[in-house]
């Protein structure tokens, strides 16, 4: 179906999505903890990836982004209805926890696990 | 601003939960090296390892059962070398609570179970610290705890958990106290003459702790109706942008 729209509508879908390269999509990326100002009490790991979403958001919100309902009524709405209202945005759709061996004020070691700390997929949102 | 020191940036939105967790847990910046590879911290990389990969990843097969482990070092050592050949040592373990959010799980005591000191060699175990009196105040760990799991040739792991807990639940100031008790191998022709006492390495608690509050699965599904519009009604679309 959703071929069937863009085939159908003239130029500005296809201009405006731009080319597939700047697309919404996960984009790698690791710091230390020392480049974040924490390296004097998180042992390990001394690397972190928390990865982060860039690109342009489709106007037709293919099944692969993950995108929910009301994403594809903003398109329609920014595109057919009122221009004021901004496009979807490309956001972390998916997230895994990382663990962290870290040093307490009080000295005491702890291994913990936090939640959602790196991106592992997007979405246009 | 890049280069701001993140406790500036993290100060500026103690609001994020990460961040006010962050805030309450980073020592400040005055903590500058990280102490001295001790045992207990030797101990902790190696179930850093087991649980998580060089990236921070945890493991899927990770055995701690648990998603934030403590290591507590004793308090106070205060040695009493017996006659014979017996030495005591009694340790006293702070149980300082966690924020509401963590429950504990699981706690257990980690001890050297051998001690080789100059020539002498010692088997050692951990039992509660009793009140002298008629009745013990701690029953011994025989009740709480499971055999000691023998972890590596260095060091034994004794689940107290049933020990702990009825300490946990407790109000006020809780301090869980033990006693580590080293006997001379047979065989050492002279006896130990012990003056000092072990260093504070040769025991730690481990307490084991659950994340009570998990983030809401979001509903991942397409409503019906709007799935049938995204599908049945499409033409709809295509004469509107028509």
């Amino acid at each position: 179906q959703a071929g069937g729209i863009t085939s159908g509508v003239p130029g500005p879908f296809r201009e405006h999505d731009g080319p597939k390269s700047n697309q919404c999509s996960l984009h790698p990326f690791q710091v230390s903890f020392r480049q974040l100002g924490w390296d004097h009490w998180i042992i390990a790991p001394h690397l972190y990836t928390p990865n982060y979403c860039k690109g342009v958001c489709p106007r037709v919100l293919h099944y692969g982004l993950n995108s929910p309902n009301h994403a594809v009524i903003q398109n329609l709405v920014n595109e057919l209805v009122d221009q004021s209202v901004p496009q979807p945005s490309c956001v972390p759709y998916k997230y895994i926890p990382i663990s962290i061996l870290l040093i307490e004020a009080n000295g005491s070691i702890m291994y913990k696990e936090y939640e959602d700390m790196i991106a592992q997929s997007c979405t246009c949102r | 601003k890049v280069g701001q020191p993140s406790n500036a940036l993290m100060a500026d939105a103690p609001s994020l939960p990460l961040i006010r967790e962050l805030l309450e847990e980073a020592p400040g910046k005055q903590q500058r090296k990280l102490p001295v590879l001790g045992h207990p911290l030797r101990y902790m990389l190696e179930l850093y390892q087991r649980s998580a990969d060089a990236r921070g990843h945890p493991r899927e097969n990770r055995t701690i059962g648990a998603t934030m482990v403590k290591l507590v070092r004793p308090l106070a050592n205060v040695a009493k070398p017996l006659r014979g050949s017996w030495h005591i040592q009694t340790l006293d373990f702070p149980l300082i609570p966690n924020r509401v959010a963590y429950q504990l799980v699981r706690a257990t005591v980690v001890y050297r179970h051998q001690l080789h000191l100059a020539r002498f060699h010692l088997s050692c175990h951990v039992k509660p610290w009793v009140q002298k009196g008629p009745t013990n105040q701690f029953p011994s760990l025989g009740t709480g705890s499971s055999k000691p799991s023998l972890l590596s040739k260095a060091w034994t792991e004794m689940d107290i958990t049933q020990h702990v807990q009825r300490l946990w639940n407790q109000k006020g100031h809780r301090v869980l106290r033990l006693r580590f008790m080293c006997q001379q191998q047979k065989g050492s022709e002279i006896e130990l003459q012990w003056h000092g006492t072990l260093s504070l390495d040769t025991a730690f608690l481990l307490l084991y702790f659950n994340d009570t509050h998990k983030s809401v699965q979001k509903a991942k599904l397409l409503p019906r109706v709007l799935e049938d519009f995204m599908e049945g009604d499409s033409s709809l679309l295509l004469r509107r942008a028509r």
